[in-house]
């Protein structure tokens, strides 16, 4: 309850006029950023803990041999995701917010331009790699080491549910590709 | 030294020799469809007279609606694969965009990348995003109501008084949360917003969207700052999608654009909750 009231606190100040039509000051403005960034932190541990629950057999959750960290990338809207963009093997997990099942094409930044994705049937995915465009504000203002995004559409995720993917790099990308620097997590 | 296209068995998307988007094909039907990034330059104004306030957080009022173009001609590298076919534009040093069409797709997807804005002129600016189609709208066009009912517009028109628009551009935006559209008998072009911004239709077939501002006064009405977002040094950079439908008009088969529109808006709007582990010390086997 402590991590959602905060989210809830914050989404009550969010309903304030000038946070929904962003006629506050600036520095306000930076303190409802932040307050969402919080909240949406703390929010982090509660979806963690019921995915652990959901995904690892009960049988194994004492021991915690398979319990995984699952960490959002508040940063993905501008292709940074240290998890992504660091680990050569990570997994992806999909949660359907919409009342239907959707399909959805996925865009992951990755440093490497060869990886191979397999669902949870264990079915090797199509995947694409398309460089991140290296326009001068794209470069200087993004602190990443992503060099590529990584596609693939994700089909079938169920009403409500959740459908999980392990991504590898290739060998090759491996040898050839590796990040100049380890991105920072800010 | 001839038209670029991307695009899939739904939609097909044509770029000129100088980069813009020159024309769309959709639902057996080619039309001239061009994309550009414009900026108004905002008013600088007497704060103390009520008609005469300068542009600011509160009121947009572009300076006697002059506009100028971002760039006359727009760098473009393209990919194309399997899953997804690109065009990256760079318009300039401070507005870029990438234009994808996915392979299961029947819309464009168009990804703006805008800032940090230049003031070294001492000039505010306001940067729109115009597409401009030969749909003849007759200076109708729609916009939402925070993703519910879509409400009817008409260029210098209100439906309940006698208006005079003293201010041509502005006194014609609405707010636009998720859908801003327009057609005519025979075809139809719509674009899905993913944040709320201003937008309108000014010319029959044209539809635009206020994506970014940056202005140096403080328009008098409570706020007490330029909307200038120095805090970071240079201003700041904002990035965005917009979704491109454009077809037919009329049903196709009994499914129209329309209901295609209303279920992508859902889909873009409240897309996967995204979430990663790390799985270094596990195989594919063991992970499943």
């Amino acid at each position: 309850d402590p991590h959602l009231n905060f989210m809830r606190e914050t989404l009550g100040i969010m309903q304030h006029h000038d946070a929904i039509t962003g006629t506050e000051k600036e520095k306000v403005a930076l303190d409802y950023a932040k307050r969402l960034s919080v909240s949406f932190k703390a929010c982090e541990a509660t979806t963690r803990n019921v995915l652990n629950q959901l995904s690892v057999p009960a049988s194994q959750q004492q021991s915690g041999k398979y319990v995984l960290e699952f960490k959002n990338c508040p940063l993905l809207n501008i292709t940074s995701c240290p998890v992504s963009e660091s680990n050569d093997r990570f997994s992806l997990t999909l949660y359907n917010p919409l009342g239907h099942v959707v399909s959805e094409y996925i865009r992951i930044p990755v440093s490497g331009s060869e990886y191979k994705i397999i669902d949870n049937k264990g079915v090797e995915l199509a995947t694409q790699v398309v460089p991140v465009p290296g326009t001068v504000n794209n470069i200087k203002h993004r602190a990443s080491t992503a060099k590529y995004e990584l596609v693939f559409r994700a089909t079938n995720i169920p009403a409500l549910g959740y459908r999980s993917y392990y991504i590898e790099k290739s060998e090759s990308s491996r040898k050839t590709l590796k990040p100049q620097a380890t991105p920072k997590a800010t | 030294s001839s038209v670029t296209f991307i695009g899939n068995e739904n939609i097909k998307l044509g770029f000129d020799t100088n980069g813009f988007l020159s024309e769309v094909t959709a639902d057996g039907l080619t039309r001239l469809v061009t994309q550009d990034f414009l900026f108004y330059e905002g008013a600088v104004g007497n704060n103390a007279e009520f008609l005469n306030r300068s542009s600011g957080a509160y009121i947009f009022r572009p300076n006697e609606n002059k506009i100028d173009f971002s760039s006359d001609h727009v760098e473009i590298e393209v990919y194309k694969g399997d899953l997804v076919e690109e065009v990256h534009q760079k318009f300039n040093d401070w507005i870029s965009q990438v234009v994808r069409v996915y392979k299961k797709d029947s819309f464009a997807e168009f990804e703006w990348l805008v800032g940090p804005i230049p003031i070294d002129d001492n000039i505010g600016k306001e940067v729109i995003t115009r597409f401009s189609s030969d749909i003849e709208s007759d200076g109708v066009f729609y916009t939402d109501s925070n993703g519910r009912e879509m409400i009817k517009r008409k260029l210098n028109h209100r439906d309940t008084w006698d208006v005079k628009i003293n201010e041509e551009v502005a006194g014609n935006y609405y707010p636009i949360t998720t859908k801003i559209d327009l057609e005519d008998d025979t075809a139809r072009m719509a674009i899905l917003t993913d944040r709320a911004q201003g937008g309108s239709s000014l010319k029959d077939g044209s539809l635009e969207l206020m994506v970014h501002r940056r202005l140096l006064r403080d328009d008098a009405f409570g706020v007490g700052e330029a909307l200038n977002e120095t805090e970071y040094g240079e201003g700041l950079i904002a990035r965005g999608k917009h979704h491109l439908f454009f077809g037919l008009s009329k049903d196709r088969e009994g499914v129209s654009l329309k209901s295609l529109e209303r279920l992508v808006q859902l889909e873009k709007l409240l897309p996967t909750w995204k979430f990663f582990s790390n799985v270094e010390n596990y195989t594919a086997e063991e992970w499943r």
